[in-house]
């Protein structure tokens, strides 16, 4: 009863897939974003954890910081957007 | 607002700036006046003066292109990443990308400026009757010689008003042939071409040779995308072929079956499993002048903001009547100072609309130049004496279920149905009395006849007080309405007045693939409809899924 239609999804030549998972697409929007890295005072650039990431782009975006990939940071995460870094490397 | 790293900003105030590129989505010289617009944004409150260059270095070059553009920030396709801009300095510093695999607009879709005729560059007005027919996009019909053209007035008939649309066979743009119209067939590389092509380039630009060798002469020019090109795929510009054939079954519009992420694509030859030749419908576009002022923001200096209705913030979003916000304007003054001289005006796109006039005043007339085919979301969608009604901002518009029919307004909501207010969220007609119900927040109106009971509190029907709006409402046989709000619906005895025991029940469980945010939700020939922003999803009587298209081509007629 309530389930939709059954789709077959093609790859359209040409297309940029963008069929990625909610964590593949999390943790590249977090990468391309400025969102992963941090530069210590010493010169050393270190990885972040992805909870802690999370927690600075939902700041930068106004969310609320829950640390986690909850549903109103994939959709922020899926609007578009200027490329620019957010956080500056 | 935050600057880069170390305050980047230029150290002169007189900032050039050249266009290297076009888009062929929208007439150069709605680009240039997008971009002069842009910079305006910033030299209207700060000292800073912007001159345009059309040869050698400037300050700032912009620049079309589409994924590995020539940096090392690629583009990502249609949607997502828009465009990107580097901090002040020399070389690529300062410069401004945009992402060619968009579809560039003034952010309200298609925007076409004609050219020759007799109305002097006005752009197309759509839909335009012409010979007791309805045209919503350029046509050939009328003429022999196959050149595309549209009326700027509603009806062509009446005001003979009329140029032609953008087309290969008028101009080219860019290249080296001074604007000259395609010649077909041309020769390039001893091959002959009877249309546009992309071969030999390596950026997807359609071209042309504008004599018929290109070979022996080697003029020739870009070709302008005709407005209903598609966008991106592997066939930019090309029109959609109707019908077409994929994965052996003919459609007759665009869909989105056979993908993941709802998107509307068409095939450009009469059948997809064979050719492959593809691309995404139109669709409202992103407004070049929102994202270039954004852009050239970073070229001066801003880093992007935390503060969601400032320009410098990195997402996305339409708005009509743009203005600075405070936030930006301190940025740039933070950086350059402020401009004593200069006051600090709004800045409007030239697609602005008046707003519509004062609705609860039945002595006003309606703005007839308010067109349903312009609204991005309406109120509520309903049927009312088997017509579809569509709500906005005291306005409503109606056309009946054939889909031939006319759709008719604006009509004042007030001049009908006084007691109600401007903005009706939700409403439907009762099948056994025949009675209209109406929803607006908390309280709700009905009507027999011009007869009038509420406003009443929703409470009363036993919602509870958490439910701050009904968002759509749906005939379950007769006496009974489902009322949506939320991730919720409630079961309305319509003749008890009381919602049903058992409920509320969470939306995604009984209809599912629909959005569970929909604000529209309605019944119409045999269907129900979930509307969410411009787009609907379809579903069938046995709950599936069957079709996700827009309210403005499907519903409206545009």
């Amino acid at each position: 009863w309530s389930v939709p239609l059954k789709s077959v999804f093609v790859t359209f030549p040409g297309d940029i897939l963008k069929n990625k998972t909610d964590t593949e697409l999390a943790e590249s929007y977090l990468q391309r974003f400025g969102y992963m890295n941090t530069l210590q005072r010493s010169g050393f650039q270190s990885m972040v954890s992805t909870s802690k990431a999370l927690k600075r782009m939902q700041r930068q975006m106004g969310l609320e910081e829950t640390g986690e990939l909850d549903k109103a940071t994939l959709e922020a995460m899926r609007q578009p957007r200027c490329g620019v870094p957010d956080v500056a490397n | 607002y935050k600057t880069f790293d170390g305050d980047l900003k230029w150290d002169h105030q007189d900032i050039t700036y050249r266009i290297v590129n076009y888009s062929p989505d929208m007439d150069s010289s709605l680009i240039d006046d997008a971009f002069a617009r842009a910079f305006k944004v910033w030299s209207d409150v700060t000292p800073l003066t912007f001159t345009r260059l059309f040869d050698g270095t400037a300050d700032i070059m912009i620049s079309f292109g589409r994924a590995d553009h020539g940096d090392p920030y690629p583009f990502d396709g249609k949607d997502g990443l828009l465009a990107h801009a580097y901090p002040p300095g020399e070389g690529v510093q300062g410069d401004a990308h945009f992402d060619e695999d968009e579809y560039w607009t003034l952010g309200k879709g298609t925007v076409v400026k004609t050219r020759y005729g007799n109305a002097n560059g006005a752009e197309c007005h759509f839909p335009f009757i012409f010979e007791g027919k309805s045209y919503s996009t350029c046509t050939t019909e009328g003429r022999t010689d196959n050149l595309p053209w549209c009326a700027t007035t509603a009806d062509y008939s009446r005001d003979k008003q009329y140029g032609f649309c953008p087309s290969e066979l008028l101009y080219t743009f860019g290249g080296n042939a001074n604007g000259a119209e395609c010649v077909f067939p041309f020769i390039f590389q001893g091959e002959e071409y009877e249309s546009c092509t992309t071969e030999g380039r390596s950026d997807g630009y359609r071209w042309c040779a504008t004599t018929a060798n290109f070979d022996k002469d080697l003029t020739y020019g870009f070709c302008p995308s005709r407005d209903t090109a598609v966008i991106g795929g592997n066939s930019e510009g090309e029109p959609c072929h109707f019908p077409f054939v994929f994965l052996g079954k003919e459609y007759s519009s665009c869909t989105s079956e056979g993908r993941g992420d709802g998107k509307l694509w068409c095939a450009t030859t009469d059948d997809y499993d064979e050719d492959k030749k593809w691309g995404f419908c139109p669709d409202q576009g992103y407004s070049l002048f929102l994202v270039a002022a954004h852009e050239f923001g970073h070229a001066l200096g801003l880093d992007h903001s935390n503060i969601r209705e400032a320009l410098m913030y990195p997402m996305y979003s339409y708005v009509e009547d743009f203005s600075l916000h405070e936030d930006d304007v301190e940025g740039i003054q933070y950086l350059y100072g402020n401009n004593r001289t200069r006051s600090h005006s709004p800045t409007t796109d030239p697609t602005d609309e008046p707003e519509p006039t004062d609705p609860t005043t039945p002595v006003v007339p309606v703005d007839p130049t308010k067109d349903a085919c312009k609204q991005d979301k309406f109120d509520t969608i309903t049927v009312i004496d088997g017509q579809l009604h569509f709500f906005k901002d005291g306005l409503y518009w109606k056309k009946s279920s054939s889909s031939e029919a006319e759709l008719k307004g604006p009509f004042v909501i007030s001049e009908k149905w006084s007691a109600l207010p401007a903005v009706i969220d939700s409403s439907f007609q009762d099948l056994l009395t025949n009675k209209l119900y109406f929803f607006s927040g908390t309280r709700f109106w009905v009507y027999t006849g011009k007869n009038v009971l509420g406003p009443r509190s929703i409470e009363k029907l036993g919602l509870p007080s958490s439910v701050q709006k009904v968002e759509g409402a749906l005939q379950r046989g007769k006496g009974k309405v489902l009322l949506f709000s939320g991730e919720n619906f409630w079961r309305l005895d319509v003749k008890a007045q009381k919602i049903d025991r058992g409920y509320p029940r969470y939306t995604d469980a009984v209809f599912g693939g629909v959005p569970n945010d929909a604000h529209d939700v309605f019944h119409f020939k045999g269907h129900i409809y979930f509307c969410r922003d411009r787009f609907y999803w379809r579903m069938n009587s046995r709950r599936q899924v069957d079709r996700v298209g827009y309210v403005k081509y499907d519903l409206l007629g545009c």
